[in-house]
């Protein structure tokens, strides 16, 4: 059953855990997590970054990053430092146009080596990016991890909130903590000045009260985020302001 | 293994089935797969359209449903009628914000109720939403069913064509026929009549060239295709001039 009491274990090597999730694709999870990394590394805490996303993992492109991962004992995996950041991701260990065509058991493997195989130093936070939706990958992490603090992902409209909130029932019954709801793609504003609501207006702070959980802050549509993540160059790093001071 | 020569299986009562996919979520393959319906039915056809993204239904929403379906023999379920599509979602059968915690054998069993199990009425075209990733849901659907064309929508930025890319590749292993690709969010036109590349420029018909498939069209943000789909509205059903003309 999906709350059972089992132990949850921690990762070695890592203080507190960080997951950033959304039920539902495409609403920034990724882009959130790569720079919410960057932000708390500015802050000097040591970070590392786990891409959990199997089917999808973006992290590699994101970060720029193609080297593979090295083992010294053939067994545990040794972290990439990019950005100063600890780096893993199963799409460090696989061609970019890989399909990752799996079966739940295999999915759940995978998960494991990421959690007990890799050699992660001493780390303050490391920031998850959980896979979307609510299967397998979402319900082993939630289930086998000690996971300190969930953050929540999604864009204002309807369609998107209804996932939301599926994945916040999902964390509530595997008591995993909400740390709050981060609202992106609030809105866009051209050069004339004018905001527009492409994805609609204030939904997730309407959640935020519904369901009694913190809204961290929202993020507007910044062209310069999905430039930063296609180029390999997060936008965090290359900034000098901080996106993250409503965090 | 993934390209198995198992036999496909027709649905009952369809003719032509086309898939409408994204390795990647949050691009618009809900939406479209909604509107293209639509622009079937509008064109004469009896279309149904069948909600297979098990995790993330958003189908009910987008058709303003929220009827249960019915069964006469206890076994067999009757689609819901809506705007003349015949429709059936797992979303129809749970409350909205329930999260649908699911191993991979419950998924594979949802699905085979699906295409076993409804009793379409004489279908020119089904329209199947199909769930995003590449994982246990989308593997049993191409393995398991007669598709007779896949459409895959993206966006235009480099991170989701890495997934589209995946997701073709997929695709090809489980020989499944692949009609072309429609690039959705292609740019937003404020007021001032400036044309914003918010996700990328011409990526989807890069990597039409690239892979040798088709360019089916492009789709522009457009705020009254999400109000639409936030309100149980299709854009495609209030409007008149065709939005599927170029497809
Ligand atoms: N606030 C934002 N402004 C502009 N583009 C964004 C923003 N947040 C995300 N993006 C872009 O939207 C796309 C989807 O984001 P991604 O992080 O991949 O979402 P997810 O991980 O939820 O699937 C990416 O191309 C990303 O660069
Ligand atoms: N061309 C478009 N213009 C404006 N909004 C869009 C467009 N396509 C999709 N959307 C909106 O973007 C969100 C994601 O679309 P959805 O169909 O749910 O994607 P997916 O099924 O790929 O997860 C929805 O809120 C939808 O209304």
């Amino acid at each position: 059953s999906p709350g059972s009491k089992k132990l949850k274990l921690p990762i070695n090597g890592v203080k507190k855990i960080i997951a950033i999730s959304s039920a539902k694709g495409g609403v920034g999870k990724s882009t959130i997590a790569v720079n919410l990394a960057i932000a708390l590394k500015k802050l000097n805490y040591k970070v590392g970054i786990l891409d959990a996303d199997i089917y999808g993992p973006s992290i590699p492109q994101m970060l720029g990053v193609s080297d593979k991962p090295k083992s010294e004992d053939g067994k545990n995996l040794i972290p990439i430092s990019k950005y100063g950041l600890q780096c893993m991701s199963i799409g460090f260990m696989v061609n970019q146009d890989t399909a990752m065509i799996w079966r739940g058991p295999m999915v759940i493997s995978a998960i494991k080596t990421f959690t007990t195989n890799v050699f992660w130093d001493n780390l303050d936070y490391l920031v998850i990016d959980l896979p979307p939706g609510t299967g397998d990958a979402l319900l082993t992490f939630s289930q086998e991890i000690q996971i300190d603090g969930a953050v929540v992902i999604s864009t204002p409209q309807e369609i998107a909130l209804l996932d939301a909130n599926r994945g916040i029932k999902m964390f509530q019954k595997t008591n995993v903590k909400i740390l709050g709801i981060i609202e992106n793609m609030s809105s866009f504003t051209s050069d004339d000045g004018k905001e527009h609501f492409i994805f609609g207006e204030s939904g997730a702070q309407k959640m935020s009260k519904n369901l009694n959980i913190d809204l961290l802050g929202t993020i507007p549509i910044e062209i310069g985020l999905r430039e930063g993540a296609d180029k390999g160059e997060p936008y965090m790093e290359f900034i000098n302001d901080s996106l993250t001071s409503n965090k």
